[in-house]
């Protein structure tokens, strides 16, 4: 999991059974003691691979987006919960956004020619996926085994101008955050055979080689199963057929592309992708 | 419920604010204190379990 705290902007994003949506309430509250005002609350997340164990208010979507409505505050009254489906019934997108609509947000979320994608991967590579086991007794911490993870993975070659914080944890599982100026990029990994997962996010430029960031990622974790959600303030369909182009000859097909759009301009396109071995 | 607990999905949430008050900028929200950051993971169930910042922003990552 992973939190970043920008002067006007927080980004948290936690796995398991976390109660994610707790956070807002006290967040305000201490904003609020800084002099500042919320003014846009952004939600995503995949479907679940065990619904049934995730607590309140995350038991299901419409229990989020009713704990959301009550929590934010009614002057982010432009508001909009989607569920954005794939081919797959099982791997939907889910999406929530408020807003209020008195703030130019072209500065904030999202400029013109900025993106955030947010990569959701299942049935990693088996044999990639073992590098993010500790081994018996290794004397590391958690930061120096997560160092010796992101070299021997190849972690540190996506974006090799990024400061990174990593981090491995016992007996398995990897966390790191990249920072690169003003911009972020998060890695989470569970490598565990039957549920493995890893996802990818980060904050990108249409200008930057997102080609070789993506094709890092895949190689390095070599997914069965592959989501790709992006959000910006314009659309740009060159863009997605050159994300989609990226994946390709690493195996991958793309199966499935909605886009939906949300208040203050933001952009959401879902692309779900599947091995062709599949 | 997968055997080690552990669901690999996330939540993702971005927040974002305003204020008038230019006393407050360049840090913002940064100037949250650490004992605070804690108290807002806190109720969503994570520590923090290795940090580090620049210019920009502060990044932690989380238990879980």
């Amino acid at each position: 999991s992973s939190l970043f705290v920008y002067p006007t902007k927080i980004i948290i994003k936690t796995c398991g059974t976390t109660q994610l949506l707790k956070s807002i309430d006290p967040m305000i509250h201490f904003a609020h003691h800084l002099g500042l005002t919320l003014c846009s609350c952004r939600y995503t997340r995949g479907s679940f691979i065990f619904p049934k164990s995730q607590p309140f208010p995350h038991s299901s979507f419409k229990d989020e987006v009713t704990y959301l409505e009550d929590t934010i505050p009614s002057n982010l009254c432009y508001r909009k919960a989607s569920i954005m489906p794939s081919k797959s019934s099982s791997h939907s997108w889910h999406v929530f956004t408020a807003n209020d609509g008195s703030h130019n947000h072209s500065h904030m979320p999202y400029d013109n020619d900025i993106f955030t994608i947010e990569i959701c991967m299942t049935e990693l590579d088996p044999i990639l996926a073992r590098k993010f086991f500790r081994r018996d007794g290794d004397g590391k911490t958690g930061d120096s085994a997560g160092k010796e993870m992101t070299e021997l993975t190849g972690i540190n070659e996506i974006n090799p101008n990024a400061l990174i914080c990593d981090f491995a944890f016992d007996p398995c599982g990897y966390s790191m955050n990249g920072m690169d100026g003003d911009w972020y990029s998060t890695i989470h990994v569970t490598p565990e055979d039957g549920f493995s997962y890893a996802s990818f996010e980060c904050v990108g430029s249409i200008n930057d080689d997102i080609v070789h960031a993506l094709r890092k990622v895949v190689q390095i974790f070599r997914p069965g199963t592959m989501s790709i959600s992006t959000t910006w303030n314009e659309y740009n369909n060159e863009m997605l057929t050159k994300m989609a182009k990226a994946v390709e000859p690493l195996g991958l097909k793309c199966r499935s592309c909605v886009m939906d759009q949300f208040p203050a301009e933001a952009n959401v396109v879902f692309q779900t992708f599947t091995a062709r071995r599949k | 419920m997968a055997v080690s607990g552990f669901e690999g999905f996330e939540k993702r949430l971005e927040l974002h604010f305003f204020g008038d008050d230019p006393e407050t900028f360049p840090l913002g929200l940064r100037k949250i204190d650490f004992e605070s950051i804690q108290q807002v993971l806190e109720a969503v169930q994570c520590t923090v379990v290795s940090a580090v910042g620049n210019s920009y922003f502060d990044a932690y990552v989380l238990s879980e």
